[in-house]
């Protein structure tokens, strides 16, 4: 069974796009076969894993119903580890979209042959930083959404806002089945008086949905990019490559059916 | 004269609000007149200088051509510095705005009265990390865009699609005047060859638009926010106060007129 999980948060520069790639590169790893779909029109996750920019490569013809899924595959350097990258024009689908009918499910649509072909046991999806046409078909399309949190104040207003959005979904009927997958801090400076605050503030109000692992502020997790590298490959020993390890064997326990 | 100056990335996370919010409190203080506006429907300009979150206070309806502007300013905490807040709506209005004739002017429409009261010595917008309806809007209106850019690999992704979508703005004659008022590097943490690289890089692509003035990585400027404060009344003697002083004082020595 192919599980989707979509990596959301409307607050920008929270970490969504770092933590997409490394869990991805940790669980293929692991042995298991994950496909990351990049629906940020700014790519980062592509470029992150060193793939170029290609017109016509990324979702937005499918999303139209134009073309399969399954021909839009591309590996990258890590084994067990498959894109769909994404290219400037994504930004264009958004209005493209919108005009379909049931416009919420153009991505689940797409999904489909993938899910039915069952080469993933995981299928994750980068967010851009807005609750646009993008993030809403990711939602609707996911089983779960992980949240990535910087330990900031800005970044804790939009909490509430995104776990009211997913309880609307839900009640809906637009994806009966979202839940939030758990709430991952990111960017944690444990010499500041601040993060603990923040980290404590996010225990108290998301009792349970909170990840054990806080990924610590790392350099090596932001110069890895650069290199179109995970941490795991540009350096498999630094404390960010440690922290995406432990945050993914947490991730798995939680995401397997008990 | 009023200028506007848009405040704008679409990279998530770089300090648009820290610096417009910082911004406009230092200038404020050296005797300007200032109003910022809130674009973002994450409103973390309108909570970061201590408002709450009304319905019906933001520019929502004035950018469909109801009501006037004028009605919609609010003081803050810091003399000389007025507001226009955010509010949740004011997502839903890039659809409404959308279906209007010439729909990238109804920012420079709804700011007409303004511009033309005087009251103003500058108008500072802060932008949604997206290059959406509002943030396309905010560009249409402006005389300048001011960029601030962390000291990161993709943050510097994002820089050549923003210079090129300025260019287009300006050659299609939607804004025959916009041009980039500068490029503020931010959270510029001397310790990390990363940060020092990016920001040589920026200044050699873009030779002459980049202020001398770079802004540290100092945790009092994401203290401030949870205490409804800008850095100069929060900590008027951190790092961040200092380095946001100089910046204002750069500012305004480029944007007045010679
Ligand atoms: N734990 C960390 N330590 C240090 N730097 C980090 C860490 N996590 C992310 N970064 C850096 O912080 C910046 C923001 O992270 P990232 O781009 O992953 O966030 P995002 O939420 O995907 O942003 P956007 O909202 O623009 O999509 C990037 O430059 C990244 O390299
Ligand atoms: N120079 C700095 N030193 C330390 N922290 C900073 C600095 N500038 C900004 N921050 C913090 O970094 C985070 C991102 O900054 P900010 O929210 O201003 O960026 P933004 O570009 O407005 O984000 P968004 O894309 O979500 O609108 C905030 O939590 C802010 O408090
Ligand atoms: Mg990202
Ligand atoms: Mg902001």
């Amino acid at each position: 069974h192919t599980r989707v999980v979509a990596v959301a948060n409307q607050k920008g520069g929270v970490g969504k796009t770092t933590t997409t790639v490394n869990l991805a590169a940790c669980l293929a790893e692991k042995g298991q076969q994950v496909l990351l779909i990049d629906l940020d029109p700014q790519a980062n996750a592509t470029s992150g894993l060193g793939l170029p920019l290609q017109e016509g490569a990324s979702l937005y013809r499918a999303l139209l119903g134009e073309g399969s899924t399954l021909d839009l595959l591309q590996p990258t350097m890590v084994a067990g580890l498959d894109i769909i990258p994404s290219e400037l024009d994504l930004a264009g689908s958004e209005v493209d979209v919108a005009r379909k009918e049931n416009y919420l499910h153009c991505l689940s649509r797409a999904l489909k042959p993938l899910i039915d072909a069952g080469r993933y046991h995981l299928i994750l999806l980068d967010c851009p930083p807005a609750l646009g046409i993008l993030t809403m078909n990711a939602l609707t399309a996911a089983d779960g959404v992980l949240i990535p949190m910087q330990c900031e104040y800005y970044a804790l207003e939009g909490l509430s806002v995104m776990a009211r959005l997913i309880g609307q979904l839900r009640d809906s009927g637009a994806n009966p089945r979202l839940r939030i997958e758990g709430i991952l801090m990111t960017m944690f400076d444990a010499r500041t008086r601040l993060a603990s605050e923040v980290v404590d503030e996010v225990r108290r109000h998301f009792e349970g949905t909170v990840y054990e692992t806080a990924i610590p502020r790392n350099v090596r997790l932001s110069e890895a990019p650069s290199y179109g590298q995970s941490i795991i490959e540009y350096d498999r020993h630094s404390r960010g490559a440690h922290a995406y390890r432990a945050f993914s064997e947490e991730f798995l326990a939680r995401s397997q059916p008990p």
